[in-house]
Formats: C-alpha cells, structure tokens, sequence
C-alpha cells in the first residue's frame, strides 16, 4: 500500500502543465522583473 | 355574520377531528374577513387565514393554501403574537417546498430551526420540531437546482453541528463536498422524501432525479476537464442524449462553466479559478499526498 | 514554568493599580508580551475586515514596564478610521463581555484595544491618538495595538504596533527611529502631525505549552501552507496600489524639484537636504515593494522546479 501511495504521489508531478499556466507564470514573471527594472 | 363564522367556526372543528382537512378549510374560507358590517380585528383575520393554508396544506393542497398564505402576508408585520408568526412562516415555508422552490422554502426552514424561545405562547418548541425543520432545510436544499446559490446554503447548513446529528447528514456532507452520489445512497434518501417531492417532472423524471444528476453533473465538472457524453451519461446513469441536454442548460443558467463540442460529443468543463490558483492547489494536494506517505512510513515504523 | 505567566495574581494587580506607576513617568511602559491566541485573534479578525477598520480590545495584566495581552475579542464596530470614538457603538457589547468573563472566572482587565490599518502600516491617526489619550486618561493601563492585515500576506509575517500616547502639551526627548515604514500620500498628513504624539513598545510573543502542542499538531499545515501560497497572487490590489502612491509620490518630488530648480542656487542647504531625504524615502519605498515582489517571485520560481520540473 506504501509503494501505490508513493505511486500515485509521483503521479501527480508535474503539478500543472499547461499552455495557459505556461503564459500566466511568464506574464507574472516579466511583470516582477520589469518593477524591479523600474525601481532600479 | 357573527352567527354564520360561529357556526362555520364549529363545522370547521367537526370536518377537523374527522380529518377532512379540505371541507373544513373550504368551511372556514366562507368566512367574509372583508365585510364592510363587522370590525374585525387583523390578528383575527390572520389567525383565519393561517387556519385555512394549514388546512388545505394537509391535503397537500398548495394552490389553495397560497392563496390564504399571500392574504395573512399582508397582515402579519403588523402581528405581534408570535405563535402565530411562527405558524405562518411554518405554512409559508410548507407552500414554498410544494411549489417546488426548493430553495427559498429551505432557507424559511432553517429560520424556523433556530429558532430560540422553547415556548412560544402557549405553544411548547421541543427540540424534535426544531429538528424536524432543520431537517427539511436539508432535503428542500438538496432539491434544489445546483448552482452557486445552493452551494453558498450547503455551506450554512454543513456547518452547522446540528447537521451532523440528523440521519441526513451522510448525504449532505457528499452534496457539499460535491462528491458523485451513487445509486443506492440515492435510493435511501428517496425513502425520506414527501409525495410531492417525488413527483414526475413533464419530461417524466422526478424532481430527485433532476436534481441528483444536476448534482453529479457539477461534481463530475470538478473532477474532469473534459468527458464524452458517452461516458457521462454512464456515469450518471443516464442517456449521452440526456447528459448533453442537461449540461447544455445548466451551462445557459450559469449553473456550471463548460463548452460542448458536439461534433466530437465531447464536453470541456471550465472554472474561473486562475491557473496560478489551480497549481498551489495542486501542490496542496501534492503535500498532502506526500505527508500522508511520511504518516504511513512512520506509522510502519520505517 | 512557560505556563507561570497565564496565572493570574489579584492581589499584585490591584496593588500595581493602586501604585499607578505609569502616572509619574509618561514613558513607563516600554514593553508588551501578546500571547499566541491573542495575536491570531487579531491578525485573523483584522483579515476578515478586508479593506475595511475593524477593531477590537484585548485584556492582560501588567508586570513592571511591560503590558502582557493574554487575549482579545472583537468589537461590532467597522470603519474605526472614519468615526471619531468608534468604539461608542459597542459601549454595551463590553460591558455585557466584561461581565460575562468575571461570572466565567476570567479575571484579567481590559487592557488595551486593537484595530486594523488594512495596506497603510501600523501608526496612529489623528483620531487614533484621540482615543488613545482618551483612554489613558480614565482607563489606565490602556495599550493601542494596530495591525495591518494586507501587509501581513505582503510581507509574510504579522505588521503590528503597539503604541502609547504621551499627556497633552509632553515634550518627548529625540525617538529613537523605528523601523521604517511606508506611509501613503494620502495618509503622510495625518501621520506626521501626529507621530511625536506618542512612543512605540517593543512586542515579544509567548505561548503556552498547549499552544506549543496545538501548533506543532499543525505543523504540516503550516509547510503545505507555505509552499502552496503565493504572495504575488493573494496581494495584487495592494501591490497596484502601492506602486500608483509611489508614483504620485514621485511627481510631486519632481514638481517640489523644479520649482526649486529656478533658483536653485538660492536654494537654502536644509532645503536641499529636505528634497534628498524626500527623495530618499521614496527610493526606500520603492525598493520595499520591488523587494517583496522578487520575494514572491523566488517563491514562485522555486515551487515551478519542486513540482513542475518532474516529468513522467
């Protein structure tokens, strides 16, 4: 019963993998370098 | 007139204790509250008023009652006896529950089970009544048709610690938790209902039916992004047919958010919730998952 | 022995409240100790206000110079910053509340009052200072708490003050300066007239040893929690809002500069250093935010290699 539990966890990686996620965690990731380009 | 309402007053008992429910509201209804000739007081018309609905109401008569219920609405903000009060919003919430809206009868249900006071004028309150309409509240809420409203009365409901002393509470807490119900959980509480809330539906469902698949529908949403009608219908027990006309609807009320591909008779359920939400979630999960394997090692001693 | 401090000893109290320290010497009290269910009372009734006041107040006991806050309870009162006396509405509510704890056996006194300043830091407003010298007048020992709820998801810990005011007409000797803290343009007014008015108290937390147990019970909450959570999603509002304060900030530095660029070289030296500390603060509050958001970016960045760099 370990090893399904185990198993199943290692199923669930990667925990999200999808075109939109791919464009919402960029476009937050710009937004946080582009503030810190302006306060610099 | 006075002699007529007392005769029709005592007639009125005599079809009570014979339990002919109608004929003594019929007998009391020939009561004239409106006559020009005698001053009659409102608490005296409400109390008429209530009289009939709750008589009609025991012969399931809701088209009648309503009539008698939307009469007292009119005087009883200005009725200060509470027995009264409670007798009225009691038939009111009745009438609501038979005309099938669902509902606003379950939250007038809930109202009267919290109810304080353990006697209302001469009234005593036990605590089965009380349950009795918590109770209600519970079944009218699970009828009713699933959507962001009725989940927001679940949520009221399933935290309530009342709750989960009812023989109900199984299949609220599946409801809440918008887990699929299965047929025989189904089944069992089908047995708790009242004839008219298993009436037959015009498309020859009944009212159960409609509102467990509405249900299963909106939980098999949370579960899939997207399904074959195929194997909807399957899981819901029903015709692909049938599963793509419900979904259909229920994504026209914005009951549920989705898209239908009927070309390839496939529906992609969708919900607001942004991706960079849906990941921690996920990773909710993840960790959970995780700290319940450290659990089970521990727990082994490994 | 962690557990000495929730006993409550009658006869000390009433003495220190006959002694009156605090009446001969205005800075007196110098610290306060808030038990761990008082400040999650609070932090957790100040986020439910959202973006709106609430407040509450919070008994304890004295030792010495430091205030000891056992516990707190929510008052029926919102919008505190836009009501003189707030705390009016819920006269009865705390009478019924105090009674009620003594008929329970809680003995400790009010001591003090909470309320929240949600994304504008912990200070006392004009009206703050008010109520608080109000109250130190008639109900002493009385502690102002502020806490500001959206800071707190900002900055990932708890944004919290504790303030006492000075008597009318006191001079106070040169403050210490306490941690910085951004002030929003809007509020700097209200802010500067008043902030030699009163003093703040360093805060330490204590916990018992069934706290200890509790949250140690809640341990794996608090790690799921903290990789699951991501602080630039929860505080996007505040973030904007920051950010468009700063930039008004910014241009009226700018139109303070140019006016002064005319005749710059008649521009007195304190002047001058004036605009620089001007500008200073403002370059502070702009690294403040931009620090928090990289922050959360890392956060960010760290939980997309854990849990999506794995691939079947």
């Amino acid at each position: 019963s370990l090893l399904r539990q185990v198993s199943s966890l290692l199923r669930r990686l990667p925990a999200i993998e999808s075109p939109k996620f791919q464009d919402d965690f960029l476009m937050e990731y710009n937004d946080t370098l582009l503030m810190a380009y302006l306060a610099m | 007139e006075e002699q007529v309402s007392i005769i029709r007053e005592k007639l009125a008992e005599l079809f009570e204790t014979e339990q002919q429910w109608s004929k003594a509201a019929q007998m009391l209804s020939g009561i004239d509250l409106d006559s020009g000739i005698r001053m009659l007081d409102d608490t005296y018309k409400l109390s008429k008023c209530v009289q009939i609905a709750r008589l009609y109401l025991e012969d399931d008569d809701a088209v009648n009652a309503e009539i008698f219920i939307k009469k007292a609405s009119f005087l009883v903000s200005g009725s200060h006896d509470e027995a009264l009060n409670l007798e009225y919003k009691v038939c009111y919430a009745r009438i609501l529950d038979m005309k099938r809206k669902f509902l606003e009868a379950a939250l007038r249900y809930y109202e009267i089970s919290q109810i304080e006071k353990r006697q209302i004028g001469d009234k005593w309150i036990d605590e089965d009544a009380l349950q009795q309409a918590l109770s209600a509240a519970v079944t009218c809420t699970i009828l009713a048709a699933a959507g962001p409203q009725r989940s927001r009365v679940l949520a009221t409901l399933y935290k309530d610690e009342r709750c989960s002393k009812l023989k109900i509470y199984p299949i609220l807490q599946k409801v809440y938790l918008e887990r699929i119900l299965r047929k025989p959980e189904i089944d069992a509480f089908a047995e708790e209902l009242k004839p008219h809330q298993k009436a037959l539906l015009p498309d020859n469902s009944t009212v159960l039916d409609r509102a467990m698949i509405e249900h299963n529908l909106l939980s098999a949403s949370k579960l899939y992004t997207n399904i074959s009608f195929e194997e909807l219908g399957t899981l819901l027990g029903i015709a692909p047919e049938k599963a793509e006309k419900i979904a259909s609807r229920m994504i026209c009320e914005d009951r549920m958010r989705g898209s239908i591909d009927q070309v390839e008779a496939v529906i992609h359920f969708e919900d607001d919730i942004e991706e960079l939400q849906q990941w921690d979630q996920q990773i909710v999960g993840l960790c959970q998952a995780l700290n319940d394997v450290l659990d089970s090692m521990a727990r082994k001693g490994l | 022995e962690s557990d000495s401090i929730y006993y409550y000893d009658e006869v000390t109290q009433k003495k220190i409240q006959q002694d009156k320290p605090w009446a001969r010497d205005p800075h007196y009290f110098k610290k306060v100790k808030i038990s761990a269910l008082a400040l999650l009372k609070m932090v957790v009734h100040s986020r439910s206000g959202g973006t709106i006041e609430v407040m509450g107040l919070m008994q304890g006991k004295t030792d010495g110079d430091t205030i000891i806050v056992m516990d707190a309870f929510a008052l029926p009162v919102e919008g505190t910053e836009t009501r003189v006396n707030a705390q009016a509405d819920a006269y009865e509510y705390m009478v019924d509340y105090a009674q009620t704890n003594k008929q329970v056996g809680r003995l400790e006194n009010v001591i003090g009052w909470y309320h929240s300043h949600p994304g504008y830091g912990c200070w006392l407003s004009g009206i703050d200072v008010n109520t608080q010298m109000l109250n130190q007048q008639f109900q002493e020992p009385f502690l102002a708490v502020v806490i500001d709820p959206t800071r707190t998801v900002s900055a990932g810990k708890v944004e919290i003050g504790a303030f006492r005011t000075y008597p009318q007409g006191y001079k106070p000797p040169d403050e210490p300066v306490s941690e910085y803290q951004t002030i929003p343009l809007n509020k700097i007014e209200d802010f500067g007239v008043h902030c030699k008015h009163y003093y703040a108290l360093d805060i330490t937390y204590f916990k018992s040893s069934l706290d200890s147990h509790l949250l140690d019970l809640l341990w794996n909450k608090y790690w799921v929690n903290t990789l699951s959570s991501s602080p630039l999603l929860g505080n996007r509002d505040y973030v904007a809002g920051q950010i468009s304060d700063l930039a008004e900030k910014l241009e009226q530095a700018e139109s303070q500069l140019a006016h002064s660029r005319v005749g710059s070289f008649l521009v007195p030296p304190q002047r001058k250093k004036e605009e620089e500390s001007q500008l200073a603060k403002i370059t502070k509050d702009s690294s403040k935010i931009t620090v928090e958001q990289v922050h959360g970016l890392m956060s960010q960045v760290i939980k997309d290699i854990l849990f999506n760099s794995v691939h079947q």
